[in-house]
């Protein structure tokens, strides 16, 4: 059953922004 | 000596532990240095998926927004980056769109939103998200399927183009059709150095291969009508582009080859259970240019059946067909000017393109209709293969 507590909502960035916040960068620099 | 028995699977939440610095990790070893092959080969279709999903949950439940947010933006970006490396390859690309799938599909199911609750049982209800709404994710998940579909059909459409004049128009599997080649015609010599060793069977067992590859990743089966169809319009806008510019493809007997042909794509699609998906009828204006090969073309009745008839041609199509036709035989005769003419006059009045050839690189909308699983996330296990023991089953 859905819990009666409103879920927040994540505002989420989009694609192209999202791979801006490149995770591998650290690892790919040499 | 205490005995490790087994956690009984009532007893978990169908949730998977890990700490924040084992994130780069999970996305590691369960997305970029996976190999498909073995997974799909193995383990349930969309494991991965699961396993995300199973990691994001537990994630919501500790309320941490942003443990919620790094693996969302770090499984997102390892499948671009996993596609950008190998999205040349078939196998990967159809397998990580299956799993994107199935990962957009949970986040709907298990969202608490009752739209998508309607197929749940009491306890895949329990195990929906609880702090989070995450419907801006899913629809960059969304975005992101349809840029992997989109890779798809290009590495589909790479490994078909060659195979399509070969096998489609110029090999020939009714013997003695043909008979006598059109006289004055030199063999057109192929620009593919292989081209000539593709038959129709190279390109029935191609799209089989494609089909049992999606098949095994757990493809949605609406997802697989959409690549079905899209693989049938290249097909059938490729051999009718070729047969446009060949005066050798334009023949009575070329017409019969080419009916033969489409028969066995239609026996493919029935074969396969595809005969709704919209495949055929893609295929339709090289039908229609196949029976226009072969209809008589001389009388005004027949000029009146062609126009009846070519609805899915072009008026600069049909009337290229007719001037194009040669006859290889002495019981056929060309196509008279006059007649061209009556035909033409006939289309005056349509409204459509002056375009001959049609455009192969079309890509038909896709959309990813929601496909809930009754698996129970509780009982999945995560195999040792995978490499992920720093996963704790909740």
């Amino acid at each position: 059953r859905p819990p009666s507590r409103p879920r927040v909502l994540l505002k989420a960035p989009t694609l192209a922004e999202m791979e801006e916040m490149n995770i591998f960068e650290e690892e790919e620099s040499p | 000596r205490p005995v490790n028995l087994p956690r009984k699977e009532k007893d978990f939440q169908g949730m998977l532990e890990y700490k924040k610095e084992d994130e780069l990790k999970l996305v590691k070893n369960l997305i970029l240095e996976l190999k498909p092959r073995g997974v799909a080969v193995n383990f349930i279709p969309g494991l991965p998926a699961y396993i995300l999903f199973m990691c994001l949950r537990h994630a919501d439940y500790l309320n941490d927004d942003q443990k919620v947010r790094t693996l969302l933006t770090s499984t997102i970006n390892s499948i671009k980056k996993i596609l950008k490396k190998r999205g040349d390859d078939f196998e990967t690309v159809s397998f990580w769109l299956s799993n994107t799938c199935r990962f957009l599909h949970c986040l709907k199911q298990y969202s608490g939103e009752e739209a998508f609750m309607k197929h749940n049982t009491p306890r895949q209800n329990e195990h929906c998200l609880s702090n989070f709404d995450l419907a801006e994710y899913r629809q960059v998940l969304s975005d992101l399927a349809i840029q992997i579909y989109q890779q798809l059909i290009k590495c589909m459409e790479n490994i078909l183009q060659p195979m399509i004049v070969s096998g489609m128009l110029e090999h020939e599997t009714i013997q003695g059709v043909s008979g006598v080649k059109p006289t004055g015609l030199r063999k057109r010599t192929s620009s593919i150095a292989d081209e000539g060793t593709y038959t129709l069977d190279s390109i029935l067992r191609q799209l089989s291969s494609f089909h049992s590859i999606m098949c095994q990743h757990g493809t949605d089966p609406e997802l697989i009508k959409q690549v079905v169809k899209q693989q049938f319009y290249i097909i059938g806008a490729v051999t009718l582009n070729n047969l446009l510019l060949r005066k050798d493809m334009c023949s009575w007997s070329k017409g019969m080859q080419i009916r033969y042909n489409v028969s066995q794509l239609e026996e493919w699609l029935r074969d396969k259970n595809l005969m709704n998906c919209g495949a055929k009828e893609t295929l339709e204006p090289l039908i229609q240019a196949a029976q226009l090969l072969q209809v008589k073309k001389k009388t005004d009745e027949d000029a009146e059946a062609i126009c009846s008839m070519c609805n899915a041609l072009t008026t600069a199509q049909i009337v290229k067909v007719l001037n194009l036709y040669t006859p290889v035989n002495e019981f056929e005769e060309r196509v008279s000017i006059m007649f061209i003419r009556t035909i033409q006059t006939r289309l005056r009045d349509r409204k459509e393109s002056p375009q001959l050839l049609m455009d192969t690189k079309i890509i038909y909308p896709v959309t990813f209709p929601f496909n809930p699983s009754s698996l129970a996330l509780e009982s999945i296990h995560i195999p040792g293969s995978l490499n992920l023991g720093f996963l704790t089953r909740v």
